[in-house]
């Protein structure tokens, strides 16, 4: 129970809100309960989700700052058994107003030990940075997966994240694994796609996976409406992948 | 002489360093002596310019730490009158090392003034943040040019970037113009690129350039080989839409 994997890639734009969103989502829709937590100041997995960031009473900030117990801040979403810690613009503040706290890096970890055995996953969208959010994330999950676009400079930020891992887990989190490396934004058409591929696979072997998001302008679409693609369209070769790479995960870990 | 542009925006993977090492190149190719500084610890620009980063004996770090005068960090790129700031790793240190320092935000900007004669323009390429980094950018500048992928997220991003500059200017840099604001990865057969862009344009009105720039295999291919799009494949659409870029903002600067 309650398996938690950030999704964290120090590059932006690579998939990782679009893979926290499409991927909890169709695990949910196979009637697990599952929690994805928005730890981005700019709330994309928020309002991706459908979620008013305007309207946001509390949010992963008071967790933050400990005006509120975890269990207040987790919201349902339009998705049956699928439930946010949503963020809102407050999170900006946190990396500063937090330099001086002792165990800054752990408070998200302490803070899902009270939740972590009502869901099957919990999934931590992080930010484009290697700062303190992203290394909250870190420090409480049991495993990473990182989307990787395939192009150059995507490949080329992955030297930097192994020794973020290293680091992390050197000083921090000595268990954290690599859950998985998913291949985003994959263009069958174009030699550089299946050249970072390659170059991909030689780095991680079988920690890549066999499911490949296809670039799908669904994908793009879905959170203009609030919605992963799986409830959008769910035919998309977009919603089709990720509910690929569902069954891949689960598979993986032993759960039908 | 010597505007000072910075190239921001906090959404990751929104095309800010493929179109400062293009917007650039295309200038200094028209014989003006371009500057461009590297702020993002992931240093992309850098390596996008055929820069080996673990060679670098100084860097943008130096200039924060003041270990090293602006002008002995400055070095040419393999476009004439292209010259760049490099940046490696030891920036990921930089914004928690300087929370203590008074004039934080300004380190960029103060050292920019002793060069800045020495360049028909300078170009500051930011990492997806709204941190030290971007700010010490965004003090520096004279204007800001904010490319928008034609995707909702990057849509949604808008609003937290405008109250950002209002911020700015009204404690750090009252004279911060926008420059210009540049639809990226426009895909024409997509609805949604076309539902953004005229959005963007409700928005920002006759700030929004002219200048598309598609989605292009060569924009992503020429980073892998060192080279701007230009010296890589001068007749790509990658490469024609950022001189066309170019020739749009040497007219609005009564540069011909
Ligand atoms: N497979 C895909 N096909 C088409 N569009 C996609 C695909 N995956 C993501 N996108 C779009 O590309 C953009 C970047 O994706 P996303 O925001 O998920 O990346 P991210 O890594 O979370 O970005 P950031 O670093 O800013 O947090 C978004 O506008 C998203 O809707
Ligand atoms: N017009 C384009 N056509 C095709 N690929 C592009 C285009 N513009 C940028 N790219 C590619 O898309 C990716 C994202 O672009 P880029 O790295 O310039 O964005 P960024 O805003 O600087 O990202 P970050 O937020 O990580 O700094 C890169 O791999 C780049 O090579
Ligand atoms: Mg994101
Ligand atoms: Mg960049």
């Amino acid at each position: 129970m309650g398996k938690t994997i950030v999704i964290a890639n120090q590059k932006g734009g690579v998939g990782k809100t679009t893979t926290t969103i499409n991927l909890a989502a169709s695990i949910a829709l196979a009637e697990k309960d599952i929690l994805v937590i928005d730890t981005d100041p700019q709330g994309n997995l928020t309002s991706g989700l459908g979620i008013n960031r305007d309207d946001l009473q509390k949010s992963l900030y008071d967790i933050y700052t400990e005006k509120q117990p975890i269990e207040n801040v987790i919201v349902e979403t339009q998705v049956p058994h699928l439930y946010i810690i949503p963020s809102n613009i407050d999170l900006l503040g946190v990396e500063v107003e937090l330099v001086e706290r002792h165990g800054r890096e752990r408070i998200l970890a302490d803070a899902i030990v009270k939740v972590k055995s009502s869901y099957r996953y919990i999934f931590i969208d992080c930010p484009p940075s290697l700062g303190l959010l992203t290394l909250n994330g870190l420090v409480a999950a049991d495993s990473i997966i990182v989307p990787v676009q395939c192009e150059y400079f995507s490949l080329e930020g992955l030297g930097l994240l192994s020794r973020t891992l290293k680091l992390v887990r050197g000083s921090f989190n000595p268990s954290l694994d690599i859950e998985g490396i998913l291949l985003t934004m994959f263009d069958p058409r174009n030699a550089l796609s299946h050249q970072v591929a390659e170059e991909v696979r030689k780095f991680f072997g079988d920690k890549v996976y066999h499911t490949l998001i296809p670039r799908n302008v669904t994908l793009g679409e879905a959170p203009s409406h609030g919605k992963p693609a799986i409830l959008y369209d769910a035919r998309s070769k977009g919603a089709q992948s990720y509910l690929s790479l569902a069954k891949e995960i689960l598979n993986e870990n032993g759960i039908r």
